[in-house]
């Protein structure tokens, strides 16, 4: 989900 | 993973190193404000607690490890190893005028009100605007070491990649985070006029000193 798009970037 | 967002990585990794490098090498953190650093120290912890809660992938754990392990390296060279070299005269900015709003702001637009999103929003905007103290350091001394400058650099194409890094995924991912890109967009804007400095002069071999 967007979570963890946003998760895995620095 | 696209190629802007690695060379993003890569150029926030090679900015932390070159000033890592610069002050064990000369021993001195002469024109560096450790107020700057301090700010991405927190950026860095507060960013990365969910290292704590969830895993993503080796690379993500190592490099969100080493920015973390790199800015504490840098804080305690600043005011331990290397104190009696650090500027603190000209390193005036009130980082209270930063962090208060910031936090303020980090409270009122997040995506979830719970705590460790705060945080992580908090750590974004602060991101955006930790630099300032180092700018400001440059502005009342009116110049900087050419190594500093390359520090510099490498901190703003980190964010102008990230950028296009965003846009490449709106279009092939139709991922997009509005308080990321907000926040990046006001953090490269920040660094605008240092490219234009950057490119005008230290490119050119001059140092960069500005016009009193």
């Amino acid at each position: 989900d967007d979570d963890d798009f946003r998760k895995d970037e620095l | 993973m696209n190629i802007f967002r690695l060379f993003g990585d890569l150029s926030h990794l090679a900015a932390i190193i070159i000033l890592l490098l610069k002050i064990w090498k000369s021993r001195s953190c002469a024109g560096i404000s450790g107020k700057s650093q301090i700010l991405f120290a927190i950026v860095f912890t507060t960013r990365y607690l969910d290292l704590l809660t969830s895993f993503i992938s080796l690379y993500n754990t190592s490099m969100k490890m080493i920015y973390i392990g790199c800015s504490y390296a840098t804080v305690y060279l600043i005011y331990a190893k290397f104190r009696a070299t650090y500027d603190g005269n000209h390193d005036s900015f009130r980082v209270e005028f930063l962090i208060v709003p910031v936090g303020g702001l980090a409270v009122l637009i997040n995506h979830d009100f719970s705590l460790l999103e705060i945080l992580w929003t908090f750590s974004i905007y602060l991101e955006s605007v930790a630099i300032l103290p180092q700018l400001f350091m440059i502005s009342k001394t009116g110049e900087a070491e050419t190594i500093t400058t390359h520090y510099l650099f490498c901190q703003g194409l980190y964010r102008a990649l990230y950028l296009i890094n965003w846009i490449w995924r709106f279009y092939f991912e139709g991922f997009f985070d509005m308080i990321a890109i907000v926040a990046g967009v006001v953090q490269t804007i920040l660094y605008c006029d240092f490219f234009y400095l950057y490119v005008t002069k230290v490119l050119k071999g001059k140092k960069l000193s500005l016009p009193a």
